[in-house]
């Protein structure tokens, strides 16, 4: 029983909950305060698996994906605006068949914090590192749960995070530091993997969607030898700006969904700065993931120039 | 937040309420500081130091880790077209040929499975966040996929 980080209530939600939920920070290295947010399966908590939810950015909390997208409940906006959301249980929680864990990471994220900022100078290998220590203080303290099969997942950055933890945990297991944490395999969904793979997956999946013209396609492919990814050819870089220019407005995460504007972003810009994705704009960034090219960063959208990444672009 | 398109409205609302942090034992807002769905914080700086994930895939797959790669098919930011590409590329035997997988009785998606417990699926008509845009047919793979079953 953890009556420290059991979650009793919850403003917005009226009604009892469907399984256990606790929230609370697992502290490492002293000073590094790990937020995380369980939820018991719905189902059978003593045997469904374990999984660890992570999202990616990076920088990005993982309650994006408790509240927006597999997490206990669906969240209806206030009325009026600006008020808190009114909770309802989500019938396609991916608790109603698993123990899952979402985790703020690394510190600096969402509601993981360190009073030392220094902390917040990190990298894939440390944040794995970190993660892997989570785990095992996680694990101590909620030990009813260790010999659950148990699973990493996670999306987007955590392409990067659920493999390069997984490798941590399987050295752990190896090494005898957990030997009997029962891992399983991992998850990932839209995941960045490899700057060529993906670098090269934008051409040919804008071209499929009718999102560019055959002829931007053709004269692309021709330009750059069907390698976008690392290719300094000016000409390439010219006909790769040409496809970019193609996405003024899009939503990115969805071609098919609206790009929300915030009530205050829009319209209140002026006119010379919402041109600024479209008319100043050099080639977008493509030479800062891995040091080496990454060519798809987002588009300019009207509100100004903006990076798939805006941690990324920050630095 | 500075994430183009996306509306967070309701989850920073919800989670820099003072009743809520409380009720999750999560820090206040004058010690964690706010909510955000992307961090802003100009401290926070982070080096991509790994490389490409293609070596950990390997490994853990040939350590028996089952892998399930998944990808909403309309999204742009990272297409499903490079997720397929780095899964082939892998060599592995093919053991599930091309086919559709079903939710509800419809068609949610592609999968493609592959030896060393290696799945590749699409999922029709979603974007980059799989399960806000599909919940029920995310479900229904997560589920699948946990249990072993097709």
């Amino acid at each position: 029983i953890h009556e420290d980080t059991i979650v009793s209530s919850l403003p917005g939600f009226n009604g009892t909950f469907p399984s256990n939920q606790y929230a609370g920070y697992v502290t490492i290295d002293g000073d590094k305060n790990l937020f995380y947010y369980f939820v018991e399966s719905e189902r059978n908590p003593s045997e469904d698996p374990v999984v660890l939810w992570l999202n990616g950015g990076p920088g990005c909390s993982s309650f994006d994906g408790f509240v927006y997208e597999h997490g206990p409940f669906n969240f209806e906006p206030g009325q009026p605006n600006g008020s808190l959301p009114i909770l309802h249980l989500n019938p396609y929680s991916w608790s109603t068949v698993s123990n899952i864990i979402y985790l703020d990471s690394p510190v600096g994220v969402g509601l993981s914090y360190s009073q030392n900022e220094s902390n917040y100078n990190i990298g894939d290998y440390q944040t794995a590192e970190d993660t892997h220590s989570f785990l095992l203080q996680w694990f101590e303290e909620y030990s009813e749960f260790f010999s659950n099969p148990f699973y990493l997942s996670g999306e987007s950055y955590a392409g990067v995070y659920v493999p390069t933890l997984a490798s941590q945990v399987v050295a752990g297991i190896q090494a005898g530091v957990v030997p009997n944490l029962n891992f399983k395999g991992y998850m990932v969904g839209n995941g960045v993997t490899d700057p060529m793979y993906d670098g090269n997956a934008l051409v040919p999946f804008v071209h499929g969607m009718g999102l560019i013209s055959d002829d931007i396609y053709q004269n692309v492919v021709a330009a750059c030898n069907g390698s976008y990814y690392n290719n300094n050819d000016p000409n390439c870089d010219a006909s790769y700006q040409t496809v970019m220019n193609c996405f003024n407005g899009l939503n990115i995460y969805d071609i098919l969904e609206p790009c929300y504007h915030g009530s205050d972003s829009v319209t209140s810009l002026p006119v010379s700065f919402k041109q600024l994705g479209a008319t100043e704009r050099p080639l977008p960034v493509r030479k800062r993931m891995f040091g080496r090219a990454w060519p798809y960063w987002a588009p300019a959208v009207e509100d100004g120039p903006v990076t798939l990444w805006p941690q990324l672009d920050s630095q | 937040s500075g994430v183009p398109c996306v509306s967070d409205e309701v989850a920073t609302i919800w989670l820099n309420n003072p009743a809520v942090r409380e009720a999750i034992h999560a820090q206040p807002v004058s010690v964690a500081g706010p909510w955000e769905i992307c961090t802003t914080n100009s401290n926070f700086n982070y080096n991509h130091d790994a490389g490409s994930m293609i070596p950990y895939h390997v490994n853990l797959t040939n350590e028996g880790y089952r892998a399930l790669i998944f990808s909403g098919d309309h999204d742009m930011c990272v297409p499903f077209t490079g997720s397929e590409a780095w899964t082939r590329s892998l060599g592995y035997a093919i053991t599930d040929p091309w086919r559709s997988w079903l939710s509800v009785g419809q068609v949610a998606g592609y999968l493609q499975g592959y030896a060393h417990n290696l799945t590749f699926i699409t999922v029709k008509g979603a974007g980059h966040t799989v399960a806000e845009y599909k919940p029920q047919q995310a479900l229904a793979f997560f589920s699948r996929w946990l249990e072993g079953t097709s």
